[in-house]
């Protein structure tokens, strides 16, 4: 029990490292232990050091750092157990411009091989997106959707103008 | 395998049949605060994750029924299908397209409900169903479903809580 | 000490719900308490229902609707206790970009009396604002800063051009 | 009454002395993730409220001085100073500028450290600071300062919680 534990630690920490210096664009992170010889009696630290700064706490990190380090964590948990489809809301609510299109293209490149549904408010979430489905609610309550597929091939309508954002 | 559609009948803010088209690949949905996107989501863990305890923010399954909106009559049921292709036959049944349904009507007495499962249309056990979804490895307890606020609850966790997620996958 | 706390609740509930009102854009909220022959002994129900919209449980409220009401609440607990100045953290992350800027065009209004600070990363807020501080990580982790006052008048450089949003 | 300037020194990731100009009206601080946005409302709060609960993030005080950032040497000490326009009183203290200081200086066995306060550069008990605070209403306990979070941690909590936040407030 305690040899599978760490052969899904190991693997999970070799994908969160790898992840994360992705998403933040050179940045370091790493899951620790703080028991490790008896890991199911202490807790899993996680460690993050953005790019060009010193590492600190967590919870010393900016709002928007603590949550490219949360992502990164779930996408590792995704990739050691790859499902065929992905649903995921609002994750890229707390970051900025650039980290969220770093995310985006990060999804665009896994989308290669598994379908991805990005629940997103941003523009630079939908304009590396494949399809938009665009949802509305009229004023009586009721929600209606429109799709546009294939917005990739409009060469001059950009998705947000069409929505209204 | 990818999901190809998702049906809706009176799911929390769908109130008429809607039908929402999937396409392989990277679809990104998007709308206004409150348009019923998180709906969305909420109608496909509302299918994939019967026995499951993730929160579908409905105090009780008869809140997934549409209730009226501003003007209309609340409905007496709900319904949501999720329809697979199937071609690798990822999940184990002999059809190239799979529709996975599940159906809560509110009871006469408005106090209990029923819960029906269907595949391709035939009721099935909870059981059965729960068993597919294990088989096909696309259950809702999965970490492939991130859910709104699912960021700050890990960014939040303790040292210990965050270990049980490795404890769990094991 | 009851009636103290009666006075504050019912001062604290009208400006919920006049402040709601103005936020959504015609939706309607208020406070209630779960015991009112004895408050201190219950506790304090939120009760929203944006525009359009039956009354729902809070919990079954959106995610940027239940951070509307939050954030009329906070409002609300201000307006009873005023202060000659106001800092305000990214209280507009989850807000589509049509609740943004109903926020930031009210935080406007109130700065005519009383001085905010508002951070945030959205466009449609640093356009309602008077001054603008850009803030920026140089790339041995030290903070710089740079300050753009009265940008209101400067009549062709939007903001967002200048700090390269 | 309102805040004119703020001086940072080694406070967090402002290693040198910064100094950062305000004016009345509406101000928006914006930049990207990291740059040191909230840092600058924690040294508002590093000075307003000495006597306050409110996390400023800091696992201990000795964690607000700038620890050098990629490759600079940590400093010994931080200051934050808070530097009011004060021509209306409301600080009861006769001057038209009222400069507020906090200092905190790493102890040289690096274990403890040291906290001054400073009313116009001369030396100010904690009681004294406080009570100066209490009586202009500018404390960081007020429901003025609206922190990163806060909002979803209002979202999140039991009506018992909120009711309690008006307790606090009679
Ligand atoms: N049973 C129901 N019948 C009708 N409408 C409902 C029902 N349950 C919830 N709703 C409505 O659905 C809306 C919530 O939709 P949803 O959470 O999908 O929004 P969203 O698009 O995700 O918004 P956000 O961007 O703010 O997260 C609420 O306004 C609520 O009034
Ligand atoms: N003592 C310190 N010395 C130097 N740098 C520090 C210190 N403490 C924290 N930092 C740095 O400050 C940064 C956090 O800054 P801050 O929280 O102000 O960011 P922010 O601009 O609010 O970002 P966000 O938009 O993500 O909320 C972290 O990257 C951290 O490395
Ligand atoms: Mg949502
Ligand atoms: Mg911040």
């Amino acid at each position: 029990k305690k040899v599978g534990f760490q052969r899904i630690f190991g693997a999970i920490n070799e994908n969160f490292t790898k992840i994360f210096s992705e998403l933040s664009g050179g940045g370091e992170a790493e899951l620790l232990l703080e028991n490790e010889e008896d890991p199911l009696s202490g807790g899993l630290i996680i460690k993050a050091r953005p790019k060009d700064k010193k590492f600190v706490r967590m919870e010393a990190l900016s709002g928007g750092e603590k949550s490219l380090t949360a992502l990164s964590f779930i996408f590792a948990i995704q990739a050691y157990q790859p499902s065929p489809f992905y649903l995921l809301d609002e994750v890229d609510m707390f970051l900025d411009g650039v980290n969220a299109e770093n995310v985006s293209r990060a999804v665009g490149r896994s989308s290669k091989n598994a379908q991805f549904i990005q629940i997103s408010l941003r523009k630079v979430t939908l304009k590396e997106a494949d399809h938009i489905i665009g949802v509305t609610m009229q004023r009586e309550g009721i929600t209606d959707i429109v799709m546009k597929p294939n917005i990739g091939d409009i060469p001059d309508t950009p998705p947000e103008t069409e929505l209204k954002l | 395998m990818h999901l190809k559609e998702i049906e809706l009948d009176n799911f929390k803010s769908f109130s008429r049949k809607t039908k929402i088209p999937l396409l392989e690949g990277y679809t990104a949905i998007t709308g206004p605060n409150g348009a019923g996107k998180s709906n969305i989501s909420d109608a496909i863990l509302f299918v994939l994750g019967p026995k499951s305890s993730r929160v579908i923010r409905a105090g009780r399954l008869t809140d997934l029924v549409f209730n009226g909106g501003k003007e209309k009559r609340p409905a007496k049921e709900c319904k949501a299908s999720l329809i697979f292709d199937n071609s690798d036959r990822l999940i184990p049944i002999d059809t190239n397209e799979v529709k996975l349904t599940r159906l809560v009507r509110i009871s006469d007495n408005a106090e209990g409900y029923y819960s029906y499962f269907y595949v391709n249309d035939k009721k099935s056990s909870l059981g059965e169903f729960d068993n597919l979804l294990a088989n096909a490895r696309i259950s809702a307890d999965g970490y492939n479903f991130v859910q709104q606020g699912d960021i700050t609850r890990i960014v939040e966790m303790t040292n210990l809580e965050r270990r049980r997620i490795l404890d769990d996958i094991a």
